[in-house]
């Protein structure tokens, strides 16, 4: 553990809580991708099932149970609670075309022909692209509520100190992971247009709007 | 170091 990956897991949780804050004190879910949500539930799912045969620690153990039960929680808020609050026209990503090409990309790059670590290299692939339905909204829409892109920014600094932690960790362990790195520049890469905007206007104290 | 990385990673 270094401080970028444990601070970059934090953000990954603060993210998750500043998405609950939203939902909740607006009793709304308005402006959040149903179909980037499923597909994070999707990317959980299938890369922490070592959970159940794999002990790293315990940190790693409550940190995967969070992941899948708070992206769990969050469908259900989504598909029952504030159903109504949802609006299924402007969520028109096609997840197909993330789900195909992720599942081919992890049959041709994986460490190992096996059932969980095809599925480790598809949660990989799928979570660099899972936040594109989310992107495309917001390209729709062309504005966000300022909690949004918040929450959006608390996601991107998550992959973006994940990109040190590799620095650090092939320089003190001689360590690289060529899937998991390969995909998170290009995770960390959709971001960016994101974090221009987020930067020169939200923090700035004006409202997130696209130019026209 | 490229064998096989161990997922410890979350």
């Amino acid at each position: 553990m270094n401080l970028f990956r444990l601070f970059g897991d934090l953000s990954h949780l603060a993210s998750i809580f500043i998405l609950l804050q939203k939902i909740q004190s607006t009793r709304s879910c308005r402006g959040i991708s149903f179909k980037t949500q499923a597909l994070y539930a999707t990317v959980f799912i299938t890369r922490y099932l070592d959970l159940f045969y794999e002990w790293v620690s315990l940190y790693n153990f409550t940190m995967k149970v969070f992941f899948i039960a708070s992206s769990c929680y969050i469908l259900y808020l989504m598909k029952y609670k504030y159903r109504p609050t949802h609006d299924p026209s402007i969520d028109t990503f096609r997840v197909e075309y993330l789900l195909g090409p992720c599942v081919v990309l992890a049959l041709l790059f994986h460490y190992k022909f096996s059932i969980p670590e095809l599925l480790w290299s598809f949660s990989i692939f799928l979570e660099a692209v899972a936040i594109l339905p989310q992107l495309f909204m917001l390209q729709r829409t062309g504005e966000a509520e300022t909690i949004t892109t918040h929450y959006l920014a608390a996601l991107g600094a998550y992959r973006a100190l994940y990109i040190p932690n590799w620095i650090y960790r092939y320089f003190t362990e001689d360590m690289v992971d060529p899937i998991a790195v390969t995909a998170g520049l290009v995770q960390t890469a959709l971001y960016l247009d994101f974090f221009y905007v987020y930067f020169t206007k939200v923090l700035q104290g004006q409202k997130f709007e696209l130019p026209a | 170091p490229l064998a096989h990385p161990e997922h410890d990673e979350l």
